[in-house]
């Protein structure tokens, strides 16, 4: 499903260049659950939003179900991101103006959802994350762990068939976050959903059947987890 | 040094009000070091802005160094806030079109300090956390967690005597996150630093000397950590 070969990703700042990636190569099977972790500041969130075609390498190739990535056009990658890609970002990313339901509501929106069917299947993720009584709320008004749980809502109301999850429980309690990870369990058994985490939790990483470690903008080791 | 009694704080959302904080009562003796555990929503970060003079109870007394609070200017609060307290919010606050350097020296040129000692406190701030060689880049030019390390310095650069810490390590992987929380005991036990630390970590919560339960709005639990 997911091919990446010799990713590479440069900043130029002046006269200094950082370098985030430097060489990432590895290949995802559908239906496969994986932990990315690493220092922080080592190249995973840049290599997520490489993942949810958020961002272009500097060189090297992305192929996703067999195409080229770099290949496709604006509008084509918008589409498969929307349709396909299910991103939680580590900042989530919610607009400020709007209340939950319409936050996230909003891939359905761009996916030319109804706004019947929309109402249901958003009203259905909100349960899931615990914020049925916070639905009218604007992003302003809830909790750090509230925000996240929007977040992660909208990454999963229009049922992606890749779920890209940066540093998803970071703000969450133990009992919450658990349900959270619990959650992305069943997507991935369940239903076949590709499941990628990024996470500084270690008994998060443990949950996945395989673990990928970055350190310095490299694959440091990419290994099946074993079984506690 | 901190008396809170019967602090209060609702939200009035047209017919609806949320009661974020339902009645809080403590105290904290100057130097101590505490914990504040418990669900997301359950109005920890609400807590902290109180205790930070960012926000008014709607009832309730917040007495600091004996004074009550609420009573105060507000320039008496704001210069208070600036050289007493030092604050990391859970969802970090940098001004975006600003530096790291320029950002964690913000709290220094309110308080008049010159650029020279402002310059030597930035950088020793920023080596604490390690993060020197990203001096100059703006905060959209960092991972999740450099950004979450440039909040932690820019609290600790005017040598505060309390420091107010949300959730400061939720977006570190294992090694920073200790250094910090280690930085942090060193502040309180070799420098009489107030330490009040909100966390989702049960391994963090577990390094104060006290810990503090809040569900709902209410205190559940306050007592001395058992030593591991
Ligand atoms: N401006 C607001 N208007 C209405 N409700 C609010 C507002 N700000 C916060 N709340 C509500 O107050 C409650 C407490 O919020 P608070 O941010 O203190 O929670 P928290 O304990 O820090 O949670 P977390 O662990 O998720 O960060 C939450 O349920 C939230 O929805
Ligand atoms: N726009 C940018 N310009 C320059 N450098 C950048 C930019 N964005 C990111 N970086 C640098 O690239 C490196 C990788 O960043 P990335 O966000 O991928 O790290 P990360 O592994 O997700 O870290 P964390 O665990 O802290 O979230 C970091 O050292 C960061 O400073
Ligand atoms: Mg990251
Ligand atoms: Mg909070």
């Amino acid at each position: 499903l997911i091919e990446m070969q010799d990713i590479r990703r440069e900043y130029h700042m002046g006269d200094q260049t950082v370098h985030a990636l430097r060489g990432v190569e590895f290949s995802v099977e559908r239906g496969e659950s994986l932990s990315i972790v690493g220092p922080s500041g080592s190249g995973k969130s840049t290599l997520m939003n490489m993942l949810g075609c958020l961002d272009t390498p500097t060189s090297g190739a992305y192929r996703l179900n067999g195409v080229d990535v770099g290949s496709l056009s604006k509008n084509a990658l918008a589409e498969f991101r929307n349709r396909q890609i299910g991103f939680i970002f580590q900042s989530f990313h919610l607009l400020p103006r709007f209340n939950v339901m319409e936050n996230v509501g909003l891939p359905m929106l761009y996916a030319g959802v109804s706004a019947v069917k929309r109402k249901e299947a958003v009203e259905e993720a909100i349960r899931l994350v615990g914020l049925s009584d916070r639905a009218k709320h604007k992003p302003n008004e809830l909790s750090g762990g509230q925000r996240q749980r929007v977040a992660i809502a909208r990454a999963l109301v229009n049922k992606p068939s890749i779920l890209l999850a940066d540093e998803p429980t970071g703000n969450l309690d133990q009992k919450v976050g658990w349900e959270i990870i619990h959650l992305f369990q069943r997507l991935n058994e369940e239903q076949g959903v590709t499941l990628i985490v990024v996470t500084h939790d270690m008994e998060v990483a443990k949950t996945t059947r395989r673990r990928i470690e970055i350190v310095d903008g490299l694959i440091r080791r990419d290994a099946v987890n074993e079984r506690a």
